[in-house]
């Protein structure tokens, strides 16, 4: 089973030491076939990283795709473009595939199926490139807004800090996963809501790992946040969310509503 | 005597918390009779705050500007010309003053002495932004960057970071304050080095008091950093250097070679 997430966010947020975590170990970059050759003249790069988890005896080939370089410019007018045409791509190449005349049973899947969009923890909500870049990457992927470096706020300010977020995105329109869908049950529907009302997940990148006890935690001058305790921030719950409870429902919703849509968009005449 | 200190940097790096720290108290922003006229059409807004200050059997009136609304577009292009419109407006106020026929003999002086610039502490270096807006401000202005929130780095980050910080603005010719003159003696121009070497200072600001103590900290649920604790952070370094050591210095070279520069540039042919 393939699944692919693609991280994007500002430089500096942690987006490479949250693949390290997630990983559970430092790795290097591996920057598989993936050309970086998407950014066209923007200097965005896409890097792509895989590993392959034992999960509930499944065997799941986890791809992360980092974007770095992604908004670092003065001008970042459509610095999410070359990102969107990433996206779009691995949808096309499924397309293409599934459409040919001599054709694989098992069409590799490379299309993303959740986009992580790291915010910075300034403390007063999202700002318009955040706005506009999920706006546009909703449109081709699930989208999971979380707040990073969690642990530079105190607990009152993250508290006010996620109910901003959750503000500006309502105002916005932005529909972070999971969006309810009709095909759903009540319980299901439920579920989604209360999911929805604990994000965006405020996370922490792991530095060390106790020698001892084998926890892992980001140490500082001024104390060890645990990045596995759901006391001390949110990583946990955002692990479970990608790889224990909601892979299925990720996939699903990435083959029947994002890749369809694309495809009722490039085949239309 | 007037010590007038202008802040820029993103919004949501701790310049409003910075003001209260030094301020010694949560104050209010009384926006006094500086107009935010100088935003032309951006979003940047210019707010003084002024603050009576007693150092050395010496009143002081310390007036703090700061910019919100800094850089929070998505093209940030020439985001800092607002600001040093406002500096130089300080200057022409003061030529003009000094240029009247019946002039006073004291002349209200609100020419900027420091601008204090906030980095984000991403641990990469100094963004393009960072980079355009502080070649423009250290043409009018004393410029002295600082790390923002650097309890958010491990202490070897944060050496790292400031390592990165000095050969950026080195490659970008980027100077900040204090720069050798000519007319100082070699242990002046030493002791300039020296405090260049420690620079940016990384400083934390501040979100309670310990009642008992009284010391001054920012206390999350992971620990407490001591505002005025050189061990902690750089604020202390930071505040002797504006106040105690360097107010002198600061304002003379800002009459002497900033405000010289702007007359000159104003008063050829
Ligand atoms: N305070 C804090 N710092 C972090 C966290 N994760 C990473 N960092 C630090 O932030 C800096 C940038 O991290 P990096 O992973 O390179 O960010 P990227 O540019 O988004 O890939 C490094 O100095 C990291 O050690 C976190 O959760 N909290
Ligand atoms: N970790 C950390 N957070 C800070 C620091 N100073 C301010 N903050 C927090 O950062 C957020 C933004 O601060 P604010 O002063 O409003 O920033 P401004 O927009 O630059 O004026 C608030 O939640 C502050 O509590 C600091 O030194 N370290």
């Amino acid at each position: 089973v393939n699944f692919n997430i693609i991280l994007v966010g500002a430089s500096g947020l942690g987006k490479s030491t949250f693949v390290d975590t997630l990983f559970k170990s430092s790795v290097s970059w591996r920057a598989n076939a993936n050309p970086t050759g998407f950014g066209i003249p923007s200097t965005v790069q896409i890097h792509t990283l895989t590993h392959v988890l034992e999960e509930k005896s499944m065997r799941v080939k986890l791809s992360i795709t980092d974007t770095p370089g992604f908004a670092d410019a003065i001008n970042n007018a459509d610095a999410w473009q070359p990102i969107c045409d990433f996206i779009d791509a691995q949808h096309s190449a499924f397309l293409d595939a599934e459409l040919a005349v001599e054709r694989d049973v098992n069409i590799p899947d490379t299309r993303v199926h959740a986009c992580i969009y790291f915010i910075e923890p300034t403390g007063h909500g999202l700002s318009e490139l955040d706005m506009q870049a999920m706006l546009s990457l909703q449109e081709r992927v699930n989208l999971v807004p979380v707040i990073a470096k969690a642990d530079t706020l105190t607990r009152d300010e993250l508290e006010h800090f996620k109910q901003r977020i959750r503000e500006d995105m309502t105002t916005a329109n932005i529909l972070p996963f999971p969006q309810s869908r009709p095909t759903q049950s009540e319980s299901q529907m439920m579920a989604a809501v209360r999911l929805l009302e604990e994000q965006p997940f405020g996370i922490v990148g792991q530095n060390f790992t106790d020698p001892d006890t084998g926890v892992r935690g980001r140490k500082t001058r001024f104390g060890v946040v645990e990045i596995d305790n759901s006391e001390h921030c949110d990583f946990s719950k955002l692990q479970d969310m990608l790889i224990r409870t909601h892979m299925h429902d990720l996939r699903m919703v990435t083959r029947e509503v994002h890749y369809e849509n694309y495809r009722r968009r490039n085949l239309e005449p």
